[in-house]
Formats: structure tokens, C-alpha cells, sequence
């Protein structure tokens, strides 16, 4: 007898072969593969001494205690029991092969030389979670919720809600860290709609990424046990998010639907020993949370693209009038963006558009200026009006004149926007008290 | 300036007092140009002045905007900057006063008003103001009667034909050695004593031009023989308006 080695595949060839086997020989073949496989055996070359009943050379084969034939003769021969192209498959990982001769192998006198056989085996992975595949004494226990078949082996697991035992099959209601980090999926209690179990401390934590913000909306049925006089004393269904409890909720009416404005939310649900309700579930969405509309301070704030609607990331762009600067504090900015934060809050607060003021214009030496609108009003689009001491200077400008308007860029300008002041240059041989003769 | 006048404040607002080697005059050009004649810088013969014009510059007094010399002196004078002697003026040639014109750089432009204003320069086409005849105003600082003058004094003049002045010169003595240039011009009267005097030099000769409304300088008080026994002689501005306008320019 030969044990044969637990490969997953191999031949088994009568003793000698494929020279003819010997007389009066009794072979013996052990296959034994690993567990989660089913063993197939066809016979690739099969010619052993044919006789009624295979009385005298054989190979009788047998797996899970029952005979599967006993085999003898040639392809095609009337008598004996040729194998032909059968698949023998076991139903569990063994099968056994025993291989029989008698003392002679001749035919009127002539001695026939039979070559005996040449069988393969192989593996095959048996689908655990096939219900045909469970005989009836299958000490192997089901899977109590989910069986997963894979090759060699399979493995049992639970529906949300539930833990797989310490026996890998049957599954216990387990929510006590349910984590779902799905952007939108489904939870609901455990056995639901069927009435929720006993003693339940579920807690359903959704932890998405930062920025978005999860909106819980109930589907019917909502049943969870609650008393007329008094708030939810025997089940309780909380919902919190970062900490913060949005609400409490047990009775017939649906919470409908939540914005939770939270990118984390735990749903508790605690349940004592009794009752029949049945219970509740939850289809939670997330969008990019979202940021309270931008309002400008002031009439001279342009907020570009206004969006109906600014979530997680969205931004919006300050500008101001012309003439106005975009300040936020003391500090003067030449451009202002707010992008809409995880938190639901702009990552800057909204600055404010003051005029531009141009400050006090450039002193002209021997000459002055003055405001031609409001004295000492420096604002954005103010006028000034250059002149020199006349009549000892006269004035000398580009040709935007002598009249200077206080430009968006805070300069004062002339009216070609050049920047450049006047001069007050000598006027020559213009006396006041000029020589006059009287007397002739 | 003989046989002048007072000059009433604000009538030769340009007229300048300079201190360099003596008493002289001068005009403001612009706010910041002094005009004058050369020799009042570098005077002829002076001995053992090097010319180290920018010494002279620091050594410079130049008052402006009043007509009482003690005024002026009360009111301070403006430091030059920087002197610029016309390249023909030769100080060691006694009897040539060619290229008698210089320009000081105040250091700080002067703020114009009623008592201080430019004089206007010629236009450099307008040759009418040097013809035979054509009144014009000098005015100075200079001597009268013998005596330094406290007061500013004018005196009206009348441009000279050329001949005139040559021939005059020529019945001079000492006028024989005198060169009578193309960039000089004499005024004043052979035999009435109205004229400029030591004093005067650099001081301008100005007129009226009728057309603009505009005293312009025609000439600087240069040269003279002797002091109201006959004609003056004037450096003629407008043959050296390029010089001028180049250094004003430039700077």
C-alpha cells in the first residue's frame, strides 16, 4: 500500500506499467488531498484481464465508505467491466484504489500480456457554500448568514449588524462599532424590517472625509418602541455628530430626513429586553458641505460669479469697484479669495472696499493746488486744480492740462492719466512797477 | 549810473548786487542764472587772480530783491553754485572785453515775486532793439557823482549805430587800443551825462519789447571811457544766446 502524497493532482499506474503487471499482485493507492477539495479520477489507459464480475484481475475504487466499481477487461471487449472515460469525484478528500491479479493471465494456453492501467487524479475545489454539496450527516455546521466558497476552502460571514462567532459560522447581532465610510450607503436595525432584537448597544459610526457632510434620510418603516407620557424610555435611537446630539427619536413618526452638516456622525441605538417594533433604516447621503452665502460689507463689493449654492472647496472672489480698495483689517489687498472649508466656514472672513484716497497731491514749489469739489477731499475721482504764483510764474503741464484727478491706482492724474506734476516756471520781464515816464 | 534816476522797488525786479572783486551788478535768469559781465569776475589785470572759478564761487556775494543796498545786505545773499566765464573772455588783454559775459549758478533757486522776477532774453531773430536809436533801461548798483551808490538808479539810453561808435572811439585816445567787437554795442549820449559807471558792470541793458509786453536784456554794462563824457559800451546779448541757453539748458 502507498499513501500518495497530497498533491493536488498525480497518475496511478499499475504495478510495472505500461510493461504488463505481474501475476498474483495486490496494489493498494491512499489519495488524500487537503480539505475543501473534492477528488476526480478518470483512467487514462485501462486494459486488465477481462472476466465475468472481474473475477480474476481488477481495480475496485472506493471514497466516503461507499464501493464506486470494480473494474477489469479491454475497450470494447463483451466481457469485464471497461471503465471507459467515467470521472470517479469523491465527495470529501479521499478516495482509495486497490488494484488485484490472479495467479495467471492466460487464454487457451497463451499468455496474454495485460498492461494494466494509468489513472489521473486532480483536486477539485468543492463549493462549500453549494447547498447540493452538503450531504445530509455534513457535521460541517452552515454559515448562518453569508457563505463565501473560494478555492480549497470557504468562509462565513454576517450581515451589517452582525459578528461572525468564534465558530466562524453562526453570527451574533454585533453594532457596537459599525464604521461606514462609504459617500452613501445604508444601515438600518439589526433583522430589519423583522422586529430588532434584545439588549442591542448598536453604534453606527459614518466617518467620511473632511468637507462633506452627511444627510440621514429615514425610509419606512420607522417602528422603534416609545411611551405616550413619556420620551423614549424604553429604546432609543440617537443621532450625534461630532459630539453634538442632533436628536433622540423612538415611536411611529419618522425622523424624515437630518443635515447633519457633519462629516462624522455616530447613530446610537440602544434596546432593552423586550419588544416588537420593527425598527428602523437609515439611507445616508453626503455632499460637500456647505458654506453660508458670502455677503458683501459694503455697496462697492464685487463678489465675482456669485454661486447659489457654495460647498466644501468652492471659493469666491472679492473685488471692489474701481476706485475702491479691498481692505481687510489695516492691511490693503490687491486681490481676496475665501475658499469654503471643511468646517462649513469661509477660510477668511470678508474684507471691506474703502475709496481710494490719493493722499495730499504734490506740493507745486511756487505754485498751489486746490480742490475743486470738497476742500481736502483726497477720494477717488476728486479734482484738484494746480496754479503757480501768478503773475512771477506761469504754469507749465503735459498735455492733460493743469486739472488732476485722484485715479483708482491712488495717484493723481491729469486728464491724459499722467502723473506727472506741473511746474511753475519764471515768468522773465514782467515787473509789477514797471518804468514809466510821465513828463516829456 | 549817471544822471539816473531812483529806481522804484519792483521796476528792475532782475537786477542783482554782486560782491566779487568789488561792486558789481547783475540779472536773474529763470530762478536760479545770474547774468553778468566776465570782468567783474576775473577783472582785467587783476594780479594773481588764478581764475580758480570754483574758489570764486564760494567767495561770490550776491544779493537780490531789493533796491536799498543796505537792505539787500540785511536780507543776505545767495551762494553760487558755480561760475561759467564765456571761453572768448580774455582777462589779460587790457583794451579787448570780447566775450565780456559769465553766468553764476545760485546754489538755491530764489522764490520770484513783486521785488524779484527774470529778465526775459531776445529773441534771437529780433535785431530791432540794437538799431540806431532804440531806447533802453540800465540799471545799477554803481557809482554817481564820485560816490558808490546806496540806492538803485536807472537811466534810459538809446542804442548806437556802430559807426557812430567807432568813430567816437577812434577820436578817443585811449579808445585808438580799444576793440570794438561784432558782439558789443554802444549807448548813451556824447555830451548829456546820463551813462553807467564803475559799479555797474554787469548790470543789463533792457528793453521794452513792444510786442510781447516784455523787458528783454540787450546787453551788460562791459566798458566805458571815463563816465558820462560819452557813449557806453555793452556786451550784446543776443550774439550769445546758444552759450547762454546751452549752460542754462543743460543744467
Amino acid at each position: 500500500s502507498s499513501p500518495v502524497p497530497s498533491k493536488l493532482y498525480g497518475e496511478i499506474r499499475s504495478p510495472g506499467y505500461p510493461k504488463p503487471y505481474p501475476n498474483n499482485n495486490i496494489s493498494t493507492w491512499d489519495i488524500h488531498i487537503p480539505k475543501g477539495y473534492v477528488l476526480k479520477l478518470t483512467f487514462r489507459y485501462f486494459d486488465l484481464e477481462p472476466s465475468e464480475s472481474c473475477f480474476y484481475d481488477y481495480v475496485k475504487i472506493k471514497a466516503d465508505k461507499k464501493n464506486l466499481g470494480r473494474y477489469c477487461g479491454q475497450l470494447g471487449s463483451n466481457t469485464g467491466n471497461h471503465p471507459g472515460r467515467k470521472e470517479f469525484v469523491s465527495k470529501g478528500n479521499r478516495m482509495h484504489l486497490a488494484f488485484h491479479s490472479d495467479f495467471s493471465n492466460e487464454d487457451n494456453g497463451t499468455v496474454i500480456p495485460y498492461k494494466g492501467f494509468l489513472a489521473y487524479y486532480q483536486a477539485v475545489d468543492l463549493d462549500e457554500c453549494d447547498p447540493n454539496n452538503a450531504d445530509e450527516k455534513d457535521e460541517r455546521p452552515q454559515c448562518q448568514h453569508f457563505c463565501h466558497n473560494y478555492v480549497g476552502g470557504y468562509f462565513c460571514s454576517c450581515r451589517a449588524g452582525y459578528q461572525l462567532q468564534s465558530d466562524h459560522h453562526t453570527c451574533k447581532v454585533e453594532c457596537s462599532s459599525e464604521l461606514f465610510t462609504e459617500a452613501s450607503g445604508y444601515l438600518s436595525s439589526p433583522e430589519y424590517p423583522q422586529p430588532y432584537p434584545e439588549d442591542l448597544q448598536c453604534n453606527y459610526s459614518i466617518r467620511l472625509q473632511k468637507g462633506l457632510s452627511i444627510i440621514l434620510k429615514f425610509l419606512e418603516p420607522f417602528e422603534i418602541d416609545d411611551h405616550q407620557q413619556v420620551h423614549c424610555p424604553y429604546d432609543q435611537l440617537k443621532i450625534q455628530a461630532r459630539g453634538r446630539e442632533i436628536g433622540e427619536f423612538c415611536g411611529k413618526k419618522s425622523p424624515g430626513s437630518i443635515e447633519t452638516n457633519s462629516n462624522e456622525v455616530d447613530i446610537l441605538f440602544f434596546t432593552d429586553e423586550s419588544g416588537f417594533s420593527r425598527g428602523w433604516k437609515i439611507h445616508y447621503t453626503s455632499e460637500k458641505i456647505r458654506c453660508p452665502q458670502p455677503v458683501p460689507l459694503d455697496q462697492f463689493t464685487i463678489i465675482t460669479d456669485m454661486q447659489p449654492v457654495y460647498q466644501f472647496q468652492d471659493y469666491f472672489v472679492v473685488s471692489c469697484k474701481t476706485g475702491y480698495n479691498l481692505i481687510q483689517g489695516n492691511q490693503k489687498l490687491l486681490s481676496f479669495t475665501a475658499v469654503c472649508q471643511a468646517d462649513g466656514t469661509w477660510h477668511q472672513s470678508m474684507p471691506r472696499c474703502e475709496i481710494v484716497k490719493c493722499g495730499t497731491p504734490a506740493n507745486l514749489t511756487n505754485g498751489a493746488f486746490s480742490y475743486v469739489n470738497k476742500p481736502g477731499n483726497d477720494n477717488y475721482q476728486s479734482v484738484i486744480a494746480y496754479r503757480c504764483n501768478e503773475p512771477y510764474y506761469h504754469i507749465v503741464t503735459g498735455t492733460g492740462g493743469e486739472r488732476f484727478t485722484c485715479s483708482p491706482e491712488g495717484t493723481w492724474v491729469d486728464q491724459d492719466g499722467q502723473t506727472r506734476t506741473p511746474a511753475c516756471l519764471p515768468v522773465c520781464g514782467k515787473p509789477d512797477n514797471p518804468v514809466t515816464e510821465i513828463q516829456r | 549810473i549817471l544822471g539816473g534816476k531812483r529806481a522804484a522797488l519792483g521796476s528792475f525786479p532782475w537786477q542783482a548786487l554782486t560782491h566779487i572783486h568789488g561792486r558789481g551788478g547783475g540779472a536773474l535768469l529763470g530762478d536760479r542764472w545770474i547774468l553778468t559781465a566776465a570782468h567783474t569776475i576775473l577783472p582785467k589785470g587783476a594780479v594773481g587772480s588764478n581764475g580758480d572759478l570754483e574758489q570764486l564761487a564760494q567767495e561770490a556775494n550776491v544779493f537780490l530783491g531789493h533796491t536799498s543796498v543796505e537792505e539787500l545786505h540785511r536780507m543776505g545773499n545767495h551762494p553760487v553754485r558755480r561760475i561759467f566765464i564765456h571761453p572768448d573772455y580774455n582777462p589779460n588783454d587790457e583794451y579787448n572785453f570780447n566775450g565780456d559775459i559769465a553766468l553764476m549758478e545760485l546754489k538755491h533757486p530764489v522764490t520770484l515775486g513783486p521785488t524779484l522776477l527774470p529778465i526775459c532774453l531776445p529773441d534771437s531773430a529780433n535785431t530791432t532793439f540794437y538799431r540806431d536809436g532804440h531806447m533802453g533801461y540800465v540799471s545799477g548798483f554803481g557809482v554817481e557823482k564820485n560816490f558808490i551808490s546806496n540806492e538803485l538808479k536807472y537811466v534810459s539810453l538809446p542804442s548806437i549805430a556802430r559807426d557812430t561808435c567807432r568813430r567816437w572811439l577812434l577820436s578817443k585816445g585811449t579808445g585808438k587800443r580799444m576793440v570794438f567787437s561784432e558782439n558789443m554795442f554802444c549807448a548813451g549820449f556824447p555830451r548829456v551825462i546820463q551813462d553807467t559807471c564803475q559799479g555797474d558792470s554787469g548790470s543789463v541793458f533792457t528793453v521794452l519789447d513792444a510786442q510781447s509786453g516784455r523787458w528783454v536784456a540787450t546787453g551788460i554794462v562791459s566798458w566805458g571811457i571815463g563816465c558820462g563824457k560819452g557813449y557806453g559800451f555793452y556786451t550784446k546779448i543776443i550774439n550769445y544766446l546758444d552759450w547762454i541757453k546751452g549752460i542754462v539748458r543743460e543744467d
